[in-house]
């Protein structure tokens, strides 16, 4: 493994987004996962619409909350095509699913894959290496008041309640740490980011560990 | 004389002050995250989590790390 690896410097992450009022961060994770996918097969990194995934996966609740694993097993099955967000714009609410033409150009998902990597956390940055950013789920109860540094406490594993993506790590420092890309806009955290200790499982952040194939 | 919502909006920050002081108070070095006021400052701890923390935990199998075969003595 290097000393350090981030996706963000080989330019095929997007930008933080931000939910709004709107509970939907397990399809921002699941979208974003996908862009990224695609820019690391070398498409363009464009973005796709989170609004699609959060009115047409039924086996979600949409704002109201959702599974990651749940939203990747219903683009799995039903191979649908995600629109890019011009198409069909992020609006922070629910609304009714829209149907293309299967004519209509979009992005099809090949297969996921979902691991507990708790207690092997080298092995969980060798997926990264090797696949791409992993969607996380996460105790974020206090990242409300979260400004920066490294997060080593405060919140438990087994109590998930946000869906996060791991674009990186950095273990040159004293306190090795996943670099965490949020769906809560720039200007919370670190442009957008939390820094994760690695080891130890912090936040659950090894309990459901998922990567997206295209 | 403030409306409610703005009574509710200020006992939500005193209680974000409060837990701030908490949060830090487990900061031992400069690389440990700190806590302070943001956007979310001025939620309750229910509202937050009823708006923003929107995924449902997961159950994942065990990821299979490599098995490790022993080397045998070889001359």
């Amino acid at each position: 493994l290097p000393l350090r690896f981030d996706w963000r410097d080989k330019h095929v992450v997007n930008q933080v987004r931000n939910q709004k009022m709107c509970g939907g961060c397990w399809a921002f994770s699941v979208v974003t996962a996908i862009e990224s996918a695609c820019a690391i097969q070398g498409k363009p990194l464009d973005y796709l619409s989170v609004q699609q995934v959060i009115d047409c996966s039924f086996n979600n609740y949409g704002c109201s909350g959702g599974s990651p694993l749940s939203a990747l097993s219903w683009l799995n099955k039903t191979q649908v095509k995600l629109m890019e967000d011009s198409e069909y714009p992020f609006k922070a609410e629910n609304g009714l699913c829209r149907y293309f033409p299967q004519s209509q150009s979009g992005v099809s998902i090949k297969d996921f894959s979902a691991y507990d990597f708790s207690g092997q956390e080298d092995e969980m940055a060798k997926a990264l290496l090797n696949f791409g950013p992993l969607v996380v789920i996460v105790d974020a109860v206090s990242w409300q008041d979260y400004l920066g540094g490294i997060i080593q406490h405060h919140c438990s594993s087994g109590e998930a309640n946000h869906a996060v993506l791991i674009t990186g790590f950095d273990k040159t420092g004293n306190t090795p740490y996943w670099m965490v890309h949020n769906s809560w806009g720039n200007s919370w955290g670190i442009d957008g980011y939390a820094h994760v200790k690695m080891g130890g499982n912090v936040c659950g952040i090894a309990d459901s560990v998922s990567v997206v194939f295209v | 004389t403030w409306p409610w919502s703005h009574r509710r909006e200020a006992a939500a920050l005193r209680e974000s002050l409060n837990r701030h002081r908490y949060l830090n108070s487990f900061s031992h070095d400069n690389s440990s995250a700190s806590y302070g006021l943001n956007q979310f400052s001025y939620l309750s701890p229910e509202e937050f989590k009823a708006l923003y923390l929107g995924s449902k935990p997961a159950w994942s199998p065990r990821y299979p790390a490599a098995e490790q075969k022993p080397i045998p003595n070889v001359s």
